[in-house]
């Protein structure tokens, strides 16, 4: 499975709409402090289904939203797509839209599915719904900080 | 059940304990079950000695040091069980030179078999980039991103501490 | 006393608006009390927005932000309540090079009153000492610790990463 | 008040009796991951009192004690010596030891004094009992994750 680009809208401090696409290997995100490399993680966490604000940074899911500026009035939605391609060439678009009403939507292939699919989905081709897949900022040593419990449900979800 | 799990923790404990050798450059660590006789019930705990150390306590372990050790045991983890994309953000902010060196070589090392998506301020790293991406904040508050080239990165967005 | 808490609180309050304003070039930050009409039982709230940016949360920050106001604010009370020495281990591992400069200069600025003990990988800070110190871990686990020069460093402890 | 030399012998890492003068400004500490660096600052802060075995990264205070390692056998003892000189020109020195058997004791100028007597000293020159001298590695974020009443604590003794 490849994921081969990343779009964001209204996500965080991406108020503008912005595709990206990803290389076959290694992507190297760099920029000063406070300028978005991890909204642009916190995205992709959020679209797999990420249930908790707490592990984006915020107090509730709409913080997820582009809250305005001196410059820019907030959006009303968020909106994360992630286009993947199988090994067979077959594409699959996962989404997810929050509105600040606290609406929300997943979509697959821009249709709306629960988020039982998109989980369907991240086990069907092995992504972590423990999160393995990410590291995120500061928070390197959580496999070594956790309790010799949680360290089990990774490997059993690994088994 | 009970077999898949053993397969899959003895997998991953011998890939822990050759990487940690790697990354190390020596030293002995490896993973263990609190409950040998219940692997389903059983916490997973972690013991690691770097070259020349006693073994102790993690937590006694330097910044760096736990940041390559719980590196170690990720890769290993990815060793048995791939996963399609692995993202990193800043994973080598505690990291010594010697340290930043190493942790691209296991990028270098595994750059095939997944895609890496590695937030970094550090130079040595970027020079690892198929594709750099630079990400700005816009006086209005709003993120947007380009591509970038080494040189580029230095000179325009005062990045790039190595 | 009563009195002597709103002193303290009002000058360090003070002082972090205009620390926060010189690191971050711009935005604004500011203490408050979570009951104003009982100071001595009031929890102390931190609200900060860097330049161009709407006020929220601090823990929507970035890591490199974060830092930066806690820098702020820790020599904000060192300003109203010096201290005859300032231990900083590593502080600088989330900033990036701009950053960086600013804490320099706030290293700079305070120098002459009180004794730093900065613990650091990065080359920018090594630069500013009156005197550097390497230490070492032998090959008996021992740590060892010698006077070095900067150009020493990069040599032979393989550090130094900008 | 001026901290002119601080002293190690047998203190985590520090098996050799390690003198370490300290200019009247600004000192960098640098070295690869896992020499000492944090340890040199562990030590400052237990020689000041600190109660905590696992603020210094241990689970009981005899982990501060050199442990050991293939080539050298364990230390019986810890010991952290703080040498200090007033605007006056008067030093006075505080130390601390702890021996594998738990016994502990508190020093000034050589002889035994209690806890109490050393935070009194600290208190006399201002240095913080709760620790705001010292930003420790990966805690700079501290002051804000911190709740709004740890804070106040901090404030109160600031006033
Ligand atoms: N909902 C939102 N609306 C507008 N801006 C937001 C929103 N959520 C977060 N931000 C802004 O995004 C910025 C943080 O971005 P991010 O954490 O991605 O930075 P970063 O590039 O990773 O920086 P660092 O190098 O310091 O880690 C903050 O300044 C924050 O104010
Ligand atoms: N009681 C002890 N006896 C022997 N060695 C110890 C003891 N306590 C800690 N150590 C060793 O000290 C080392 C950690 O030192 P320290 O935390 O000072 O490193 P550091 O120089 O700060 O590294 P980093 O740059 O990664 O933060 C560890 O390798 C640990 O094993
Ligand atoms: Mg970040
Ligand atoms: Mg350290």
């Amino acid at each position: 499975l490849r994921l081969r680009e990343v779009e964001l809208f209204g996500f965080k401090s991406f108020a503008d709409r912005t595709r990206i696409p990803l290389p076959d290997d290694l992507l190297v995100v760099v920029g000063p402090n406070g300028s978005g490399k991890s909204n642009v993680t916190d995205a992709v966490l959020w679209a797999l289904g990420e249930q908790s604000a707490k592990t984006l940074r915020g107090h509730k899911m709409q913080d997820v939203i582009f809250s305005g500026s001196h410059r820019r009035p907030a959006s009303g939605m968020a909106e994360v797509l992630l286009s993947f391609e199988d090994g067979e060439g077959t594409k699959v678009q996962l989404g997810r839209r929050l509105l600040r009403s606290g609406e929300s939507a997943y979509l697959m292939d821009g249709r709306g599915v629960r988020l039982k699919d998109a989980q369907e989905f991240m086990m069907r081709y092995g992504i972590s719904t423990q999160g393995t897949f990410l590291v995120e900022q500061g928070r390197v040593e959580a496999l070594l900080t956790a309790s010799a419990e949680e360290r089990r449900l990774i490997f059993e979800e690994v088994a | 059940t009970r077999d898949r799990f053993m397969e899959a923790f003895e997998a991953v404990k011998e890939h822990f304990a050759v990487l940690f050798r790697e990354v190390f450059e020596g030293g002995e660590a490896r993973l263990s079950l609190l409950d040998e006789q219940n692997p389903l019930e059983s916490g997973v705990e972690i013991f690691a000695q770097p070259p020349g150390k006693k073994l102790q306590s993690l937590q006694l372990l330097s910044g760096g040091e736990k940041a390559m050790v719980a590196l170690a045991l990720l890769f290993a983890l990815f060793r048995y069980r791939p996963q399609p994309f692995f993202i990193l953000d800043e994973v080598d902010a505690p990291l010594d030179e010697a340290n930043i060196n190493r942790f691209n070589r296991l990028l270098l090392q595994f750059r095939g078999q997944t895609q890496f998506l590695v937030v970094s301020h550090n130079k040595r790293t970027m020079e690892l980039a198929e594709v750099l991406y630079g990400v700005s904040m816009g006086e209005g508050g709003v993120s947007r991103l380009v591509s970038v080239r080494l040189a580029e990165v230095e000179a325009s967005l005062g990045i790039g501490r190595a």
